[in-house]
């Protein structure tokens, strides 16, 4: 195996990923499927994980796109480059790009997922009999609609199970009308459309409106392969026409006549010498999971490999039983480590004693046992926190039992971990929410239906959540922000209400739904938090900034950015 | 015998030409994918020669190293495959 010059690697284990867009190849769902099958090839033998955003960058940013697609290394038609990828770093680093003037299947041919009929979207089965003849294609016997269909089992007239093949006739796919269907005829620049088109389009996508007027309402959405339609060429998605004549002579099925590369082609009227409209047949197409295991290969830092069975030799070959080669494994492991638990090497020194925080100088000084807190408890270890909270201005993570905190500035060190049972004696060992009050400095806790309130060393409760004017269905409250003096904001599922601090009652008009007043952030963030002027709203190991506008203008890793880890 | 067919061939308007001779095959294959092209320690860049890049090429993909263009090569060059070089630059 190879790894890139200064073996180039991500800095992070929990890698995500984005899918820019879709081929009309394949379902989206089996896209999706392979993507996510093709991630999980690396992380069964590394510690890295992967996980999808639907917005935003990542580190991984997938798409498809023909010959010149917006970076230096265009693709060159069907077959020979297959997708390309760059190792791992900021902006375009670590993106994979996918020619999609190649025929994408999973290696044996086009795989046609059905949508709607009875068969609970299986893919098609080919052959099939339908009436005592036999179908290796989808039809429209037997319908006066158009559609497109097949049998998911072999035989229709046994089973009767049956769904409906991609067609514009049925759904679109990305374009910004959700997956409508196509309108026709439609008009576009004056013109009237009765089928999908690559007009107005410079990367050669057929697309079609999903209205009546594409000029008038701008709704459109790119047009799904059918399983017959030919791939390339100058009429992509259009099917082969047979019998066909060229240069005289008349084909009944798809020929190599005329080209060099010994391609099978077909045209796509009747006759190619006088409408030259031509694409290329469709095959058994190239396996989406194997390229795209390999090209994220690339994308986590390896380069290419000269062991022939290996996944990151820079050749195609389809492989029916895939099993990562131990070439790769080596490879990958070498950047990113096994597996498991790491053994654990006798350890000479003696445990190390609990960090202790300072006390008050104006309290009065106890003497409290350090207690052990195990060395592994390492903030940037954790994946999510319990609550994320400002306390005396530096930043605090409470997580099963610990904390560590953090004063934000730029060259800060984290502190901790600290046991919340010496520092807070009364709490639990799971804290939802927390705040502190910015007139009293009095201090807030939340732990399911109960909360605490600290003065100093004093503590009164547990007391129920209710007794604020919560009600009682509420299970925990899981983000607290101060509004103006007095006044904090309570999240709990995706509600949140106003109280008044200092009557310790629920404000009238109240609760509120978060995604109505706070647009833009997940609303069922676990952790809602004020934090230099900005509000935080966590969900998983991510974080969304919103300003004081109410515009989020920041999405980030709580891990990277905010404890610095 | 039968007349040998005589083939005609068309350029397929949308198509990428590659009726290309083996040698522009070789040459371009070597170039794209950075056996051609070296980086020198000093920064400068220069020019490997063809026998020494299909050696280079040949030892990489795991094919016999005779620095010539023969079949078992051109094959490989034909294959369908990753677009990332193989030899950084």
């Amino acid at each position: 195996y190879q790894t890139f010059e200064g073996d180039l690697k991500w800095d992070h284990n929990d890698v995500t990923y984005r899918i820019l867009n879709y081929s009309p190849d394949m379902d989206s769902a089996i896209i999706d499927d392979a993507f996510a099958r093709a991630f999980k090839v690396w992380s069964d033998v590394t510690p890295l994980t992967f996980t999808r955003l639907y917005d935003g960058t990542a580190d991984i940013m997938i798409s498809f796109g023909k010959k010149d697609h917006g970076d230096p290394y265009p693709f060159d038609g069907k077959d020979g480059l297959l997708a390309h990828a760059y190792p791992p770093g900021e902006g375009i680093q670590g993106d994979a790009h996918f020619d999609d003037d190649e025929f994408w299947t999973l290696g044996k041919g086009a795989v046609v997922k059905t949508r709607f009929g009875n068969a609970n979207g299986a893919t098609c089965h080919f052959p099939f009999s339908f009436g005592g003849k036999s179908y290796s294609t989808c039809t429209t016997e037997g319908r006066t609609d158009n559609l497109p269909w097949c049998s998911t089992t072999a035989d229709y007239d046994k089973d009767k199970k049956y769904g409906f093949c991609p067609s514009e006739l049925l759904y679109t796919f990305d374009g910004n009308a959700g997956g409508a269907p196509c309108v026709f005829p439609f008009i576009f620049l004056g013109e009237e459309y009765d089928s999908c088109t690559t007009e107005g389009r410079s990367d050669g996508y057929r697309w079609c409106a999903t209205t009546g007027n594409f000029d008038q309402d701008k709704k459109y959405g790119f047009c799904p392969s059918r399983d017959i339609a030919v791939i390339g060429g100058n009429s992509e998605g259009d099917p082969c026409h047979f019998p066909f004549v060229f240069l005289g002579k008349e084909y009944h099925s798809c020929t190599s006549e005329g080209r060099g590369d010994g391609k099978l082609w077909c045209s796509t009227t009747d006759s190619y010498d006088d409408d030259q409209k031509w694409g290329f047949c469709p095959d058994q197409g190239y396996s989406l999971f194997l390229v795209a295991a390999h090209e994220f290969g690339h994308a986590l830092g390896l380069d290419h490999s000269n062991i022939r069975e290996a996944l990151m030799y820079p050749m195609y070959s389809y492989a029916e039983d895939f099993s990562l080669h131990s070439d790769d494994i080596a490879g990958i492991q070498f950047l990113y480590g096994k597996t498991g638990p790491d053994p654990t090497p006798p350890n000479p020194n003696p445990p190390t004693a609990e960090p202790t925080e300072p006390t008050d100088p104006t309290e009065p000084t106890t003497t409290t046992t350090a207690v052990p807190v195990d060395p592994t408890k390492d903030a940037c270890k954790q994946d999510t926190f319990d609550t994320i909270t400002v306390i005396q201005g530096e930043l605090h993570f409470f997580k099963d039992g610990h904390y560590w905190k953090t004063s934000g500035s730029s060259n800060a060190e984290l502190k901790g971990p600290f046991t919340i049972s010496n520092k807070w004696p009364a709490l639990p060992a799971v804290i939802d929410s927390a705040f502190e009050d910015s007139l009293t400095k009095k201090l807030y806790f939340f732990s399911g239906t109960r909360f605490w309130v600290y003065t100093g060393q004093n503590v009164l409760g547990p007391r129920s959540i209710e007794k604020l004017g919560l009600p009682n269905n509420i299970e925990k409250v899981e983000g607290a922000l101060q509004r103006g003096k007095g006044k904090v904001l309570l999240f709990s599922g995706e509600n949140f209400w106003r109280l008044d601090v200092k009557a310790q009652t629920i404000d009238k008009g109240y609760p509120k739904f978060t995604d109505v007043v706070f647009g833009g952030v997940p609303n069922d963030a676990h952790d809602v938090f004020q934090y230099q002027g900005h509000t935080y709203f966590c969900r998983d190991r991510f974080y969304w900034r919103m300003n004081s506008r109410r515009q989020v203008d920041r999405v980030g890793y709580v891990k990277y950015d905010l404890l610095k880890c | 015998w039968s007349l040998p067919l005589k083939s005609v061939f068309v350029t397929f308007p949308g198509d990428i030409p590659k009726n290309l001779t083996d040698s522009e095959l070789a040459e371009n294959y070597l170039k794209n994918f950075g056996y051609m092209n070296t980086v020198e320690r000093s920064g400068f860049q220069s020019m490997v020669s063809t026998a020494k890049a299909l050696k280079r090429m040949q030892r990489q993909l795991g094919l016999e190293e005779t620095g010539v263009l023969n079949k078992e090569t051109l094959d490989a060059m034909k294959k369908p495959r990753c677009g990332v070089p193989d030899v950084a630059n």
